[in-house]
Order: C-alpha cells, then structure tokens, then sequence
C-alpha cells in the first residue's frame, strides 16, 4: 500500500492512498483503502491522513476519520497518530501505520508494524526512514 | 508552507528490499514537493507522489500489485480533496497501470464515492484510461511471494 497527503500554499489539504492488497487474498475482498475515513481522509479545517496496515482492523476503528476527529479534540497530528493507533490496536488488535499533516503543516508519523517506508518534505527539506528511529535527511 | 508526507506500507520489509524502497519514498517526496512548491495544489502533489509509487514495482500498488489467491490482480485506491470534502475511489480494477488516476476521475466526472469490479474497469474504458496487460503488473517479487504461499510452505 502506497499514500500521500499534502498542503499547499494556499493552505488545502489532499490526501490519497491505493493498494495492489495482500498476496493470496480472497477475490473481491476489499480493504480500508477505497473506503473514505478508513483508507484516508482530509478536510481543511483539520488535516489530512492515509493509513496502511491490517486492512479490516482499520475499517472497524474508521481509523483515519478517528485521527482527525483526535486533531479537533486538540491534539497534534503526532499525538493523533500514536493514540489512534493503539487504540486500534488495544480495541481489534490490528496493526499498522499512518502519515498525517495537521491543517497548519504540522506532521505526524506513526507505526505499530515492525517497520513503515515513509518521508515527509517541508520547509525545502526531505525526511524518510524505514525502521522507528531510522530518519534521514537531506535537502 | 507547502508540506507533503508519503508512505509505502507498513510490514516486515525485508532487508533486501529495504535500499530501493528508500530510493522509492524520495522519488515519490520529490515529485509530490516539487508540484506544491511550484504553485501546484495539494490534490496534484498527492496525485503525482502516488503515480510515482504505484510505477515502482518495489511498492504493492499499481506496477507492483501482488496476486490474489486465483492468481489475478485486484487494485484499490482512493483521493479526497479537503477543500470541498470531494472523494473518489475504485475497489478491485485491473488493467490500468494507475488506479489513483481512476479514483480522481470518479471524484472529478461523477456524483459517485466509489466504484468497484466490472462497473469500474467500464467507467475507465469510458473515460479513455489506457488499458494495461495484467502481466505488466506483476513484479517478480509479488510472483515469487504468491507461489511460496499458495504452492506450499513448512
């Protein structure tokens, strides 16, 4: 699964995810990642979020609607990420990873899978890393 | 201040794959951050960083999709504009290289969220997408992985 969430210049906020599945899934089963507060979600007067992980696990949470809804509540997007995501894992016990940007441009990543291939790119510089304490920058 | 954040998916990536899907993460920024910091929306950041990943076969989307258990691809992808809370999305396409082009079509040309199966490969047909060989979908990787766990295991 791939995404991408993204606020521009004049301040709106975009998000997108697409996924080729899981190997050997059953034919027609659907994950999160088409479904809208599951896969992804953004609204300006919030934020964005796409989300990868265990696909049925984050339909059942509306995971990427309950980080925003996190973020109105007055958390920031990486406070949003870290208890969405074990709240996700403590209510179905599924696992897996988010990226959010806050409406202001604040970033917040998060995983609870042994690893998440992610970036971030903001005030001309890239960030990205692997592993949970894997982040490398350059401009 | 422009800001765009990308992922590739969340599991045990293996050591060997670990090096081009790096390479693959910035390639995606880059053409996601230089869209927004040329004046482009966050809609056509979003969109090119994912066009970018899905062409990359180190990532399961698009060129990079892996099987089902009958051997076929199934692709999903989904885009949502926060300025109008517009959304598009299609479950379960093949035969397009570029699902997320798809999804913006269903957001931009219908009154639809979501299409799916046969009623979203026709709706590409009928916007025009190019239709694509599924073999061409199918990285070496995602073969590899559906014969090791449909063939047989320990």
């Amino acid at each position: 699964t791939v995404g991408a969430v993204a606020v521009d210049s004049m301040g709106n906020v975009a998000s997108g995810t697409s996924t080729g599945g899981i190997t050997a899934k059953r034919p027609g089963r659907v994950g999160d990642t088409p479904l809208v507060g599951c896969g992804g979600y953004a609204d300006n007067e919030v934020g964005g979020v796409s989300t990868t992980g265990h696909g049925e696990g984050i339909i059942k949470v509306c995971l990427a609607r309950h980080i925003t809804f996190l973020m109105e509540q007055g958390l920031s997007a990486q406070e949003a990420s870290e208890k969405a995501l074990e709240n996700m894992y403590n209510k179905v016990g599924s696992s897996g990873g988010v990226i959010v940007i806050s409406k202001d441009g604040g970033v917040g990543q998060y995983f609870t899978t042994d690893k998440m291939a992610r970036g971030w790119a903001k005030d001309g510089q890239i960030y990205w890393g692997v592993a949970m304490d894997d982040i490398q920058s350059c401009p | 201040t422009p800001v765009i954040a990308v992922h590739g998916g969340a599991w045990a990536i293996p050591e060997n794959m670990i090096a081009d899907t790096k390479l693959g993460i910035q390639d995606a920024l880059r053409a996601g951050y230089q869209v927004l910091q040329s004046g482009g929306t966050a809609l056509e950041a979003v969109q090119a960083a994912i066009i970018k990943m899905e062409d990359d076969p180190n990532f399961d989307a698009g060129n990079g999709s892996v099987l089902t258990y009958d051997g076929d691809v199934e692709m999903d992808s989904m885009i949502m504009d926060g300025s109008t809370m517009k959304a598009g999305s299609v479950g379960c396409v093949n035969s397009i290289a570029n699902p997320i082009k798809l999804a913006t079509l269903v957001m931009e040309k219908t009154d639809h969220v979501l299409l799916v199966g046969e009623g979203a490969n026709k709706f590409a047909k009928e916007m025009g997408v190019p239709r694509v060989e599924i073999e061409s979908l199918v990285s070496p990787h995602a073969k590899e992985e559906w014969e090791r766990k449909t063939v047989g295991h320990d």
